[in-house]
């Protein structure tokens, strides 16, 4: 098994970490063993799941830079199946460092190599940028998830991710796939958030999810309490919203 | 005159570009001469003023690149007093191809002393990143303005923000000041987003723009009709906070 899935849009703000950390904690719910890697050095999923990031003291940096093993920045959540392997304000310097490195572009896939295997997914969070920590996060994945937001600018910006994403497969890693773009945070009382969805379903037809994730409080009240929203309110639209992305997913990957 | 005000967070989503686009059109609607430049490559400024950023020949990257003169970029909108100096997806190379230019941090502060006088104010829209273009901003600026969201993934990163600012003051622009911390897309109704408020005020006191902006569908629509909310729906409550934002950045700085 072990498919590895970035989560990645280089808009600020459209639902990056809160999809990570809850499609996450879904799968693991679902009683499949999963592993979030926090790339963005914002540390948000890292914090949204109760972690302190000062007191990080490995990374996926180390494992990119110092070719650490990853399996020593493995870390168990308080949730069975989810394990996080979290960031670290040292990422901010990892771009400049890694010009000179030889095999830049391909450290993260390099040391993903030896825990693939362990678990039936791995997301990585990534940071709203189209670094090299970004290409190195798209050529260590099998494929990329995007999330839009309901927005006008959210719309405008994902021609461009897909060109990107052109880019790196013919380039970098022909094996990069797309997982589907997610509409995230939709308002149906709103006439410009539900022209957003069907703008983007008529464009993209099937490669977006039949899974809408709502605008939800829930959602965003559950990382202040260090817990994904299955675990702040398990009966919330918010938490069923990501629990039917998970099935979906599985759906289509025909598993189970 | 002539202040440069650099709108900017690395947390994506908090309203740099919407900040930017209605603080400016607002201060050309109080008769300030106004020059808003967009230094994202994903060029949400330029579309959000109506222009198609596919068009664009020359943007504030042939500036830092090419030595370009800066007055040559400057496009009239169809507001009076408003002026844009557009984006262009080339600037997703800038950061590379700088690398090894001479001066490659003060690019940007060269470039605009040819039109510092010839505004009262030019706002900086930034890119959600820490990168060297946004060096190269925070180099050129006078002041930053901080927009942070009513949510908490966006207090999170402030204080790495605030440290950050503090390493520029001290080794590459020791004048930038701190022209004021923003709330944006507060809604009153949520007791998270009063919290995140009360929280920022009491950390960080008067440096907080009395101003709230608040969640405001007329400015979330705006864009998709390439205009600012004033132009929209000058009425709406979204119009009115932006215009009382101005006139509280000219009481700040004791002009009028
Ligand atoms: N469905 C939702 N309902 C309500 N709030 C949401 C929802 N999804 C995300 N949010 C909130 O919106 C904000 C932006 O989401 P998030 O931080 O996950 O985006 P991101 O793409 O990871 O941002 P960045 O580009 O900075 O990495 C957060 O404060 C989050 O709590
Ligand atoms: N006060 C508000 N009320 C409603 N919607 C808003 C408000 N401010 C911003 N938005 C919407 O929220 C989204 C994010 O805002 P915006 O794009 O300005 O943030 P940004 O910080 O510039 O993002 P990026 O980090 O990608 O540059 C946009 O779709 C915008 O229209
Ligand atoms: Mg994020
Ligand atoms: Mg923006």
């Amino acid at each position: 098994m072990g498919k590895i899935i970035a989560i990645a849009n280089q808009k600020g703000g459209v639902g990056k970490t809160t999809t990570a950390i809850n499609l996450s904690a879904s799968m693991a719910a679902l009683e499949y063993k999963t592993l979030i890697i926090d790339s963005d050095p914002q540390a948000n999923t890292t914090s949204g799941l109760g972690f302190d990031p000062h007191k990080v003291q490995k990374s996926i940096y180390e494992c990119m830079i110092n070719g650490f093993s990853v399996k020593d920045t493995i870390q168990e959540t308080q949730f069975e199946d989810l394990y996080l392997i979290p960031s670290h304000i040292n990422l901010v310097g990892a771009e400049l460092e890694m010009i000179d490195i030889k095999n830049r572009e391909y450290r993260m896939q390099e040391a993903l190599k030896e825990v693939k295997n362990m678990f039936d997914f791995i997301f990585i969070d990534c940071s709203p940028s189209l670094g090299l920590i970004n290409v190195n996060v798209m050529n260590a994945a099998d494929s990329i998830l995007i999330p839009v937001q309901c927005e006008y600018f959210a719309m405008e910006g994902l021609g461009k991710l897909l060109s990107t994403i052109k880019i790196v497969q013919g380039k970098l890693n022909k094996n990069l796939q797309i997982e589907g773009i997610l509409m995230t945070m939709h308002d149906s009382r709103l006439l410009h958030s539900n022209q957003v969805v069907q703008d983007i379903r008529t464009h993209f037809a099937d490669m977006v999810f039949e899974t809408l994730i709502p605008r939800n409080i829930r959602i965003s009240e559950a990382p202040s309490f260090g817990v994904p929203v299955i675990a702040h309110d398990e009966k919330s639209k918010g938490s069923v919203s990501y629990l039917n992305l998970a099935k979906e997913l599985l759906k289509r990957n025909k598993i189970k």
